[in-house]
Order: structure tokens, then C-alpha cells, then sequence
């Protein structure tokens, strides 16, 4: 995402704003409610709200206009520029044109008049054009959008939060279940969360939930919130296991059957591969967690209520394995989430719960909350 | 005379590259005879600009993609601020 030079923002949290006038594509009530929705698709990820007047100078003012339209910039007929917006500010500076030669539409059949008016919004809110394709500040319109799931991609919410904060958490707002599949956006400092993954990444920690991860930096206290998809698309949402073999600077991610293989923010080619390449029994479906010891060159996988051991310099798993997990890991199990290294010691994941275990003195150390690293 | 068609449609494509670098990629507007300059021409560094932010194959040549791109609808605030 971009910010416009200076970064203008607003310096209120309540804005107004007014229609001043129709388009005649569409009816009234439908270019109020696509206006309102474009709104609420900013409102929903800050601490901004908006209310409508009808009469006087809004904070956001919205016209439909063709050709010369007394600004700067003249629109151009049907097609080529849809619509423009200016930054936070006063005057014309929040105010939102759109091109009236255009066919203003409640579908996609012609341009859809809430995409639109949702991304000049986020130009009168002061995000400039993003070079992410699939978000909506990109500056391409795109008619393949599926309005039904629209959501604003990971690099809007990090724009405009950078800008002006998520939105305040209300301690009164119950947590509504959701009849969806889709799984809902993680808490890090819910008691009872539980992670798929964890992993470190060139010094860095990241923990994996779903379709998100927090990116933890052991020298900043808040970590970093993101769709996994918006670093590495190809990648699939809920893994099961990671690690990172630090001396090739590669991290193997594992769910179900297959595994790839990233270096920084690129998949690296020829995955996914099948995990029984690396020496897994067909019985093995899926890889519970895995860590990578520096010291001795190997990696354990835990499956079960048991782990295998594999020679990264020989590239093929150890003999005598599987092992019991109870046996070399007294105290952890029988079954983990997810484990990574940080000071030497592993720190393995069940449910809600940490165990931080020393390797050398073979015995847990600690016993932690899951989201211990998050600064709840 | 009036051109041929792939005469024409070359220069609608030189046109409406040359106005889209200057709307949205800041070209200075005396930047002419793009087309013909060498790789180290300011257009060139705008068309590879240009391309790098919309994800496409950075060419600094005016290929199909770019200009399949370049034709579709947009919104009209500049890509890139001064």
C-alpha cells in the first residue's frame, strides 16, 4: 500500500458525508446504499464512523459528473477513468467524483458502483493506489470481483490502519458465532487459543492460525498480523506443521500429505512434494509439527503420540524411528500442535498450553500459555 | 492520407501510452518520439515503472499484457505521487 506524500489523514474519527447529487443509471436508494456499504467496508477495520448530512459542506463530498467537471482533472467519456478522489483535507481535498458517462451498475454487468465508490473512499481516507493486485486500491478495475465475499485484502487493512489504528475493542460486544466455514479472524490473546504452526524465519517468529500469522521480532513487543496468503498466495491455510533449516534458509510447511518449501516471501519451485519422499510410512497422513536442531543437522516430525528423525545432511530419515514423543521428550505430549526453537530450548504447543523444554537437561522448564509471545 | 489499421492502432497505442505515463506516472509532457529511444530513455524507466507497479513483466517494451492492462478501466488518481 501506498499513503499519499505527507500522508494526510483525517484528524477526527467522526466524518461526513453528502450526495450531492444522482446518477441517473441507477436508482436512489440503490446509489445511497452502495455509498453507505463502500463506508462501512473502512469503518468495520477503524475507529472512523461516518454519518450523512444533506445540505451543507461534508468532510466527503460525492459527485456524479462528466467531462469538464471544475477540477484539475476532466473525466474522458465512457471508459478509461472511472472515478476520482482527493485526500483528507479541505475544501475539495476528501471529495469523491465519479464519472457519470460511465454505466453505473448494482451488479457487475456495468461498473459496480459500490467497488468503485468503496475505493475512492479509501483515497478520500488517505491510502494512495497499492501495487497488490488483489487489493482494492489497486488501480485497475477489476469486473471479475466477486461481490458477494468481498473483503478488503491484508494490504488495505494494514494501509489504513497504518494510518488510523484497528477499530477500539468494545468489551460490551458479545462474540457472535458464525455459520460459516470460514473460521473466524484469530485473537492473540485469547486464553484458549491454539495454533496450527510455528516456525521461526530468518530471526523472526512466526506463529500460524488458519488463514493468518503473527510475525514476531524479538525486538519489537507487538507482533505483526497478516493472511498467510499475502505473502505466499500459492500457500494453503491451516498447516499443520513448520520449520526452518537456518544453514539452506528455506522453511518447509507441511499440511496433509505435502509440503512446500519457501525462501523469504517466494515458494520455491517444484512444490508441493509428497511427504513420503522424506521416509514416512503410507500410514503417515499428516505431519503433527516438526523442528529443526541446529546443533546436531536433524529434524524431528511429530505425528501422534510419536516423532521420526530426519538427517538434513544425509537427506533421509534415521533408523530406530518412530520413537515414543514421552520417551525423549518426558513431559511433552502425547501430542503436539506445534513446536519451534528459540535460546536453545524447544517450545511445544498443545491446545492452550507451552512447555518450554531444554534438549540437554531433557526436561520441561516452564509451562506457558500459548500466546505467551504476544505481550498479552 | 488516413493511415492503414496497423498504422492506426500503433499510434492509438503510442498515444495512449504517452498520456496514460504523463497521467499516472508523472512523464514530463514533452517527453516525444518515445517509442524509438533506447532503454536508458526516461520512457523506457516509466514503462518498466509503470509495469513493476501493476505486476506485470518488466519489458520496458509495450507488449500485449501492458497494453491489454493499460486499456482497462481505471481510477483516475495518479499511481505515483511527486
Amino acid at each position: 500500500f501506498r499513503t499519499f506524500p505527507g500522508m494526510p489523514t483525517w484528524r477526527k474519527t467522526h466524518l461526513t458525508y453528502r450526495i450531492v447529487n444522482y446518477t441517473l443509471d441507477l436508482p436512489r436508494d440503490a446509489v445511497d446504499s452502495a455509498i453507505e456499504k463502500a463506508l462501512k467496508v473502512w469503518e468495520e477495520v477503524t475507529p472512523l464512523t461516518f454519518s450523512r448530512i444533506c445540505e451543507g459542506e461534508a468532510d466527503i463530498m460525492i459527485t456524479f459528473a462528466v467531462r469538464k467537471h471544475g477540477d484539475f482533472f476532466d473525466f474522458d467519456g465512457p471508459g478509461k477513468v472511472l472515478a476520482h478522489a482527493y485526500p483528507p483535507g479541505p475544501g475539495i481535498n476528501g471529495d469523491a467524483h465519479f464519472d457519470d458517462d460511465e454505466q453505473w451498475t448494482k451488479d457487475t454487468s456495468g461498473t459496480n458502483l459500490f467497488l468503485v465508490a468503496a475505493h475512492e473512499l479509501g483515497h478520500s481516507l488517505g491510502l494512495q493506489h497499492s501495487d497488490k493486485p488483489e487489493a482494492l486500491m489497486y488501480p485497475v478495475y477489476n469486473s471479475s470481483t466477486d461481490l458477494a465475499r468481498f473483503r478488503l485484502s491484508q494490504d488495505d487493512v494494514t494501509g489504513i490502519q497504518s494510518l488510523y489504528g484497528p477499530p477500539p475493542a468494545s468489551p460490551d460486544d458479545p462474540v457472535k458465532p458464525t455459520e460459516s466455514a470460514r473460521p473466524q479472524t484469530p485473537a492473540k490473546c485469547d486464553p484458549t487459543l491454539s495454533l496450527d504452526a510455528v516456525t521461526t524465519l530468518r530471526g523472526e517468529i512466526l506463529f500460524f492460525k488458519d488463514r493468518h500469522f503473527w510475525r514476531k521480532s524479538l525486538r519489537t513487543l507487538e507482533p505483526g498480523f497478516y493472511l498467510i496468503s499475502s505473502f505466499w498466495p500459492s500457500l494453503p491455510s491451516g498447516m499443520d506443521a513448520a520449520y526452518e533449516v537456518t544453514s539452506r534458509d528455506i522453511v518447509f510447511i507441511f499440511k496433509g500429505k505435502q509440503f512446500w518449501a519457501i525462501r523469504g516471501n517466494e515458494v520455491q519451485a517444484g512444490y508441493p512434494r509428497g511427504i513420503h519422499i522424506l521416509g514416512f510410512p503410507p500410514s503417515v497422513k499428516k505431519i503433527d509439527a516438526a523442528i529443526f536442531d541446529k546443533q546436531k543437522k536433524k529434524t524431528y516430525f511429530f505425528v501422534e503420540d510419536k516423532y521420526w528423525r530426519f538427517d538434513e545432511k544425509k537427506q533421509s530419515m534415521d533408523p530406530g524411528f518412530p520413537r515414543q514423543i514421552v520417551e525423549d521428550f518426558p513431559g511433552v505430549g502425547p501430542k503436539v500442535d506445534a513446536v519451534f526453537e528459540a535460546f536453545g530450548f524447544f517450545y511445544f504447543f498443545s491446545g492452550s498450553s507451552q512447555l518450554e523444554f531444554d534438549p540437554n537437561a531433557k526436561k520441561v522448564t516452564r509451562i506457558l500459555k500459548s500466546n505467551s509471545w504476544f505481550h498479552c | 492520407l488516413p493511415l492503414n489499421g496497423a498504422a492506426r492502432d500503433e499510434e492509438d497505442s503510442m498515444d495512449l501510452v504517452q498520456h496514460y505515463l504523463e497521467d499516472y506516472y508523472n512523464l514530463a509532457k514533452d517527453a516525444k518520439q518515445f517509442a524509438k529511444r533506447k532503454d536508458s530513455s526516461p520512457v523506457v524507466k516509466k514503462i518498466q515503472e509503470m509495469q513493476k507497479f501493476l505486476g506485470l513483466k518488466v519489458t520496458g517494451k509495450l507488449d500485449s499484457d501492458t497494453l491489454q492492462v493499460m486499456r482497462k478501466p481505471r481510477c483516475g488518481v495518479p499511481d505515483l505521487g511527486e
